[in-house]
Formats: C-alpha cells, structure tokens, sequence
C-alpha cells in the first residue's frame, strides 16, 4: 500500500527512526536517550497524523507489536523503550553510532 | 459540581486510588508497584470513561497536574510514577501501609 511504502522510505532515509506518542512518557525517554547521544532522529508522532491508527497497524504487520516507541536504526527494528535502554546502557546502541577507525 | 464530588468520595472511600490509562506503561508501572506490595487499590481508567477528560481537569484543580498516573493515599496526593517509584526505593512507601506496634 502506499502508506506501507511510505513507512519503509522513512525508515530508509533517516538513521534513527522513533515511531511516538506526543504525551507518552516511554517515547519521551526513548528520544531523551538519542538526545543523550546528541544523534539525530526522526519523530513520527502517531497521535498528531490523521493516519496514526493505520500507521500503528501497518508497524504491527511490520515488526510483530504495536506499541510506542518504536525504534529503527539503520532500517532495522531495534525495540521499544525497553530495548532502547538496555542497548544504551550496556553501550551498544553507541556502537551503532561511532564509528572508531582501526590503528 | 457532582462530578467532584464523585472523585473527593472516591478518593475518601479506598486506601489508595490510581487514576490511570490502561495503555500506558507509567500507570501500569505504578499499578505494578502496589501489586509487590500485595496491597489492594481502586484504578480508574479515564480513557475508558465517557466523563474521563472532565475527572482529568478536576484533578489537575485539585492537585496541580492532569497527568497520568494520578496517586492518591490515605486521600492524599502522592504524586505520578516518579514520586510512587520513589517512594517505594526508599520504603516510605511501605511505611504508609504496615502498621507495627511499638513494644
Ligand atoms: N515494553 C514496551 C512497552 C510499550 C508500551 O506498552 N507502550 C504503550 C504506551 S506506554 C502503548 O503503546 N500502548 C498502546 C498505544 O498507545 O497504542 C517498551 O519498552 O516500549
Ligand atoms: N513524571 C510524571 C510523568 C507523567 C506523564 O507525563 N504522563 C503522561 C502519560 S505517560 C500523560 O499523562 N500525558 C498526558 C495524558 O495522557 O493525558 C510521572 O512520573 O507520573
Ligand atoms: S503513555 Fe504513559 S508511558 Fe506511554
């Protein structure tokens, strides 16, 4: 479906993906963490989008779940707000991010 | 107006009362905390009220905030998820609940 394309070219055009809910205190925590990181991201606000619902239902099909946030980095489904944090707090969602050169 | 009055009866009648949404994580981590306490709670969940949206305005009348979870105790307002979760760390929670007989 278009929506269904359109949702696979976003996740393709930016690093960071956060499918979101303006008033939802996990989505909150999921952006402060890539705030953290001072990584850029892009916000989909499901509850602001006339098409929210069909979105959510399309990222159900997409990813197995259809809560907020939902997480993509490099067109991949990383997780939610759980899964954000554990990589963030055992350091690979930086990994994800710098690249070191070898010497 | 009836409809506080409703809510100051609600909060007179049950030792602790959440109001809550049912999807979101910060009221069921809230819930969470008082189900480890095995101690017992009335939960009104505004989204599933047709008058949600009022009781949520007089709340945030009565205790400064209209944000979800809403913690009350004792018919007193504790606060959201932070301030229950911290209390809880710091067993003042607990202490609001058993009461120990001095020797
Ligand atoms: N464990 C999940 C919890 C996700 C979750 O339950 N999200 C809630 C909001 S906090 C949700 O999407 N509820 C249904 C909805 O808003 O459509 C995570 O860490 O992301
Ligand atoms: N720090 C507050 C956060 C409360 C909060 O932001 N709650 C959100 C949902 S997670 C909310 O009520 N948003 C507006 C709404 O749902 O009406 C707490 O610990 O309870
Ligand atoms: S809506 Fe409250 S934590 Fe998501």
């Amino acid at each position: 479906s278009p929506l269904a394309q359109e949702i696979k070219q976003t996740i393709a055009d930016h690093k960071v993906v956060i499918y979101s809910k303006t008033y939802c205190s996990y989505c909150t925590r999921a952006k402060g963490i890539f705030d953290q990181l001072n990584t850029p991201y892009k916000k989909v606000e499901l509850n602001k989008l006339s098409d929210g619902d069909q979105i959510q239902e399309i990222l159900s099909n997409m990813t197995g779940g259809s809560t907020v946030p939902r997480v993509f980095i490099n067109g991949k489904f990383v997780g939610g707000c759980s899964e954000t944090a554990s990589l963030y707090k055992s350091g690979k969602l930086q990994d994800m991010f710098y690249v070191v050169k070898d010497c």
